[in-house]
């Protein structure tokens, strides 16, 4: 049975892309086979692996009008696939709003494809709507990216409240999975002032691996490629790849 | 009367708040009469001048329960305002959806207190849902924060088709005030490269001014202060002053 991890903040700019982009092909190089879910009208987890304005996306299997394994695309990579998000996919808060079961759309269609990954990653867009509900619905567990920055950590709170509710109300399994620092500066004191309060709150919940800040993982999605396959060998590669290997034990055991 | 200027771009954490909070301030300190607006749910704009769960907030003056009068805040700076926001909002966008004139609202409630100022600016959510269609409608013009990368670049079509629609069913005069390009790097390469590709698409409408990376801005929400009122002679604050200069001038004149 897979595990289906939903990508949060409602904070934007956090990472949440980067990371689903960058942690969904370090999962595929450890040969995990793993599913992408572009679930933000933006696209941008989907144009990270060049796909752009697809004919079938996650828009038509939350509306029913395809089933998900038509919207499914493979990559360069063996182990991933990746179900693309295109624009129509910002009607869709307003259009689920008045649908019935508006919030678990998501995890009826995903139950369809979940047994044939072992990980399902869903890239959520900047917002605790309809769209971030339906992941949060769908999903065993959250991974939380989280800019070391003041507006940041002002929303975590609001985030932990919606997951509490979700867990009431929807989805009692729902779990935290881990929190991960991102574009970490340890030049910067406010940026270790934040890493050390959301230490000594969240403890181990937080990942040792720090993502730093790392140009090399701002050029990767203009040539359509996860970092990986654009520079191996940069900083922002070896510390998705560290952190793979955290997150893997945590689920799988050493 | 005054001037109506949302402050929007659905790509997240692109500066918007920043820039919306530091003009405002601004502004202020030009001695014009400001009002700032929040519409984004996580309430930064309101927590960076030190407003947090106000009693009275913009979902009220949305829904019609008080006259948006009563949920104006006093700032330090004697020529600003504030309308905050709090979690309410969330709701709103769901609960908008099936109201009459559901696009209007904040342009039916800001026309009671429009004459009271000169300048009112508007931080919007990162998304193009119906609490940013409010604002595109209620605006004469919008200013873009735009981040030089990748990811933002690409939002930048959608965003302006959206505007497009807007002037199209909704609100006629509605123009592009300006593009402002923040948290400027100039030894990045890939920044470098997106400003040349920004100025030659849009032009005149790009200011001149560049928003630097400067610690400085990321530190002063924490105290509850804009730029002005936390660190003067930072760089972040000078170039909110001149990109405050280049702004009112093409508004009001020289
Ligand atoms: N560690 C890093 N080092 C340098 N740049 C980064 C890093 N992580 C992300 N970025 C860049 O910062 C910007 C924001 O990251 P990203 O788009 O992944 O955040 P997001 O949370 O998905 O944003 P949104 O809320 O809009 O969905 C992007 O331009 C990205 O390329
Ligand atoms: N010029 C700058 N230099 C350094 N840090 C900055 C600068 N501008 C903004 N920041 C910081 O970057 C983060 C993102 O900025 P901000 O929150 O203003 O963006 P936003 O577009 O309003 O985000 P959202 O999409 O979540 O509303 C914040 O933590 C802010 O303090
Ligand atoms: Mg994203
Ligand atoms: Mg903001």
């Amino acid at each position: 049975r897979s595990r289906i991890i939903a990508v949060v903040n409602q904070k934007g700019g956090v990472g949440k892309t980067t990371s689903a982009v960058n942690l969904a092909a370090c999962f595929a190089a450890s040969e995990r086979r793993t599913l992408l879910v572009d679930l933000d009208p933006q696209g941008n987890s989907s144009s990270a692996y060049g796909v752009v304005n697809p004919t079938r996306q996650i828009y038509d299997a939350l509306t029913g009008d395809s089933p998900i394994g038509e919207t499914i695309q493979k990559t360069e990579l063996d182990y991933l696939h990746v179900v693309p998000a295109g624009p129509d996919l910002v009607g869709a808060e307003i259009e689920l709003v008045t649908t019935l079961n508006r919030e678990s759309r998501l995890k009826r269609t995903l139950a369809e494809v979940r047994d044939d990954y072992e990980l399902i990653l869903i890239d959520c867009p900047p917002s605790l709507g309809l769209l971030t509900l339906n992941a949060l619905t769908a999903a065993d567990s959250i991974l939380i990216p989280l800019q070391c920055e003041y507006y940041a950590l002002e929303g975590l709170a609001r985030l932990l409240e919606t997951t509490e509710l979700v867990r009431a109300e929807l989805n009692p399994g729902l779990e935290v999975e881990g929190l991960i620092l991102t574009m970490v500066d340890m030049r910067n004191n406010l940026s270790r002032q934040v890493e050390a309060e959301v230490r000594r709150h969240f403890g181990e919940k937080v990942y040792r691996t720090r993502i730093p800040r790392n140009v090399r993982l701002s050029e990767a999605p203009s040539h359509g490629k996860p970092i990986l396959l654009y520079d191996i060998h940069s900083r922002g590669a070896v510390a998705y790849l560290k952190l793979t290997e955290e997150i893997l034990r945590r689920i799988f055991g050493a």
